[in-house]
């Protein structure tokens, strides 16, 4: 006959985990021993506990590293699609930092545990953060998006161009003004400056100038953010120029074709994304673990290690 | 300290139950994650 009192609703869910010691116990054992065996179940309910809650714990800074780095991951997924143009495939180095950044982030595929080993500090969150401003500002390097860095933000694009064109044109959308032509000493092609037709509203400049290397290719320097509707915006504007138009229009189901193909994987990310955020946001526990998992990260990888 | 075994097997069971969701939902993004890194590459 057990001892077990069945005072727990909860026992059927653990059968394996009830000490066995309180179910071999027959009702001929006094008090005493029912409450020794009662007091040594509680012990090590309290170890199961304090394992499962190191587990909780661990698994809680685990999705934390992996949320964040994944929806870092969708940011800059989102900026690409909706910067990048079939036309201009050659970005100097932003593209190339996009290669080399998810490396970085799979770094823990193994036990799910990240392996960065960078140096902690006690601003780590920030450092972290700063991380990622910078690899978002790198990606969407080639058009700038805020006015705060108007002046700062210079973007350098490659363009394969028919090497007997010498219209020094590179057909990204926006409509252009040529203001100047010089030539320079390093290069027998001369270069072309452009101010955005919106100016003097709109500030950015471009200079056009074929590669002294590669001649079959333009190099169009962007300075400055538009400060009004970009491409795809300007694909059914009627006043738009006719070789402007077709382009924009291409680069418009260019962009579509991409979307397409994500849409769907999108939609479902974007929608677990929400559920987790919203279980994430109803417990308040997890909220604060989920904080001090992104804040003291690194600095818990390191003492573990 | 002072809690009754019944009131731990509550909190394990409570535990237990936030573990499995959370390991359920670190799936999920790590899937994700893997997916759009995948695409990207």
């Amino acid at each position: 006959i057990s001892l077990n009192l069945n005072t727990n609703p909860f026992d059927r869910s653990f059968p394996a985990k009830l000490p066995k010691e309180e179910i071999k116990v027959s009702t001929s054992a006094g008090v005493e021993r029912k409450w020794l065996v009662k007091d040594k179940s509680a012990s090590e309910l309290r170890e199961e506990l304090n394992r499962v809650n190191s587990e909780n714990k661990k698994i809680k800074e685990m999705l934390a590293t992996v949320y964040e780095n994944y929806y870092a991951l969708h940011h800059h997924l989102e900026k690409l699609q909706s910067r990048k143009s079939p036309e201009i495939d050659h970005i100097e180095q932003p593209m190339k930092k996009t290669k080399q950044d998810p490396e970085e982030f799979l770094g823990f595929p193994n036990g799910l545990s990240s392996g960065k080993t960078e140096n902690s500090s006690s601003n780590q969150s920030h450092h972290y953060q700063q991380q990622h401003e910078q690899k978002n500002q790198l990606l969407s390097c080639k058009r700038p998006v805020t006015d705060s860095f108007n002046k700062a933000r210079v973007s350098t694009v490659y363009v394969p161009a028919d090497s007997s064109d010498t219209s020094l044109t590179v057909k990204d959308g926006y409509q252009w003004r040529k203001y100047g032509q010089k030539v320079t000493r390093d290069n027998p092609s001369p270069r072309a400056y452009f101010r955005c037709s919106f100016a003097p509203s709109c500030p950015v400049k471009k200079k056009v100038q074929r590669s002294a290397e590669d001649p079959s290719i333009l190099v169009a320097t962007y300075e400055g953010t538009h400060n009004h509707l970009g491409p795809n915006a300007s694909a059914g504007d009627a006043t738009s120029q006719a070789g402007s138009s077709t382009v924009t229009l291409d680069m418009v189901h260019g962009g579509q074709k991409l979307g397409l193909e994500t849409n769907e994987r999108r939609t479902m990310q974007e929608v677990l994304v929400q559920q987790m955020a919203s279980s994430l946001t109803n417990d308040s526990n997890f909220t604060a673990a989920l904080a001090t998992a992104i804040t003291g990260r690194l600095l818990m990888e390191q003492s573990r290690t | 300290k002072d809690k009754s075994a019944s009131e731990l097997r509550e909190e394990l069971n409570r535990v237990n139950s936030e573990n499995k969701k959370i390991k359920e939902m670190l799936a999920t993004v790590y899937e994700n994650y893997y997916a759009l890194h995948h695409h990207l590459e």
